[in-house]
């Protein structure tokens, strides 16, 4: 589950919204 | 970060219910996986979860095509059929089944309207824990390796995640 999170926020911050 | 007290418990039974009270089918790992992954990579967030997921191998257009005769080539390049991935791939017309499709349990990607625009954010294969490691790994491997060829990603690449029982690799 961690895994999942801090690889979400990596993806969020590169991810054009 | 989300994820209902239950779920992780219920996760936690599932990593130790050890040999005798193990699952006997790794579909029992597939809702409770389904749930953290649709928890955290939601759909609000741009996120969309492919169950059996399918990645299809990239094929060259038909040979009949002859370089330099641009209108031949686009009438017969219109006829392929493109993946999620953006990725040129045979086209339905042909007869016969479609060789060397790969099958991930689940593949978690960053979506949006266009049916060719995916990027693959994860690859999700899931063994019970008595099966062949050396095995399960290859095929996952295997499954990354046609991913990434692919090219659907962002910056920070792909990661595979085998689950094997109550043991996860990230690759």
């Amino acid at each position: 589950i961690q895994c999942f999170l801090d690889r979400k926020e990596e993806i969020m911050k590169v991810m054009p919204v | 970060g989300g994820v209902p007290v239950w779920l992780r418990k219920r996760l936690r039974a599932l990593c130790n219910s050890g040999a005798t009270k193990r699952p006997h089918f790794e579909s029992s790992w597939y809702g409770p996986i389904n749930g953290v992954s649709y928890t955290v990579f939601t759909v609000k967030d741009g996120f969309i979860i492919k169950p059996q997921a399918k990645f299809r191998d990239k094929v060259s257009p038909p040979s009949s095509v002859i370089p330099g005769r641009s209108n031949s080539v686009s009438s017969n390049t219109s006829n392929m059929s493109t993946s999620s991935y953006n990725v040129e791939a045979r086209p339905r017309t042909e007869p016969g089944p479609e060789a060397d499709i790969l099958e991930p349990d689940f593949v978690i990607c960053i979506a949006g309207s266009s049916l060719t625009g995916d990027k693959i954010v994860y690859i999700i294969e899931i063994k019970r824990g008595d099966e062949d490691a050396f095995k399960a790994s290859e095929q996952i491997t295997h499954y990354v390796k046609r991913a990434v060829s692919t090219g659907a990603m962002i910056s920070t690449g792909i990661v595979g995640l085998l689950v094997l029982g109550s043991e996860t690799f990230r690759i």
